[in-house]
């Protein structure tokens, strides 16, 4: 049993190649989300310094969601290079597992993440896919639980670029919600052996 | 989201993938501490607001 005390081994890093097409697509409802335009304004910078092709589209019905992702895949597949990495970004107003398209119908966020899986997107196949999703997932507020003396949060840090839209820093309350590392052993729907 | 400013999520975001180096999932670690120190108001009430990350990315996944 001595062999499984060893001293632990350090990972090895293995890093995603990233000198291939970078491909985004934004799709934001932007009716009653005042703000909303501020935010695609900030993605897009982002999006050019990080040398991404950028596709905005604004106040997608619930539908069109779904049909432009079709088309962000088939674009992607028909790629005359080799793609990297794609990001899509979904604002819009929502419940757990929904958004709200423009026309106020629901579109399933598992149905918008099916259509760029290893499956069904060939030119992404074992390529990393990143979803931004804002939006709501509930009723629910946090007002934040008091911090103890000796459980600190970290100190003021300014950021190197624009402000955030927020309030500056609160050393006495903490998210109800952090310093959890959810680890599943199956994706949702799925089988677990 | 601030009329302005826009929402703090996605500011917070930009601001660290733009400003800050290092894989993806140690960028949006630093997102959420972020977060954690900041609040918003909502009818006069301090809230939170913080992000879930869910990965099942194999490699590590640099954007810089």
């Amino acid at each position: 049993m001595e062999s499984e005390m060893s001293d632990p081994q350090p990972l090895q890093e293995e890093r995603y190649d990233m000198s291939g097409a970078r491909l985004a697509l934004t799709l934001c409802v932007t009716k009653a989300r005042e703000g909303s335009e501020v935010d695609m304004e900030a993605l897009e910078r982002m999006f050019r310094y990080l040398k991404f092709e950028s596709t905005m589209k604004r106040d997608p019905t619930a539908q069109q969601f779904l049909e432009e992702l079709d088309e962000f895949q088939q674009t992607i597949d028909n790629w005359e290079e080799p793609v990297s990495c794609a990001f899509v970004v979904l604002m819009a107003h929502g419940e757990e597992g929904l958004l709200k398209g423009e026309d106020e119908k629901m579109v399933r966020l598992e149905d918008l993440f099916e259509v760029l899986n290893n499956k069904n997107c060939k030119a992404l196949r074992g390529k990393p896919k990143v979803y931004i999703i804002q939006a709501c997932r509930g009723e629910h507020r946090d007002p934040g639980e008091e911090l103890r003396g000796n459980e600190e949060l970290g100190g003021d840090e300014e950021l190197g670029g624009d402000e955030v839209a927020v309030l500056k820093n609160n050393p006495q309350s903490i998210p109800t919600y952090t310093d959890t590392l959810h680890i599943y052993s199956t994706v949702e729907g799925y089988l677990s052996y | 989201r601030h009329d302005e400013k826009g929402s703090g999520f996605i500011q917070t975001l930009t601001d660290v993938f733009i400003h800050k180096k290092g894989s993806i999932l140690e960028l949006t670690e630093e997102i959420t501490r972020l977060m954690a120190n900041t609040e918003v108001m909502q009818e006069g009430k301090p809230r939170k607001v913080n992000p879930e990350v869910q990965s099942t990315l194999r490699k590590k996944l640099y954007l810089q």
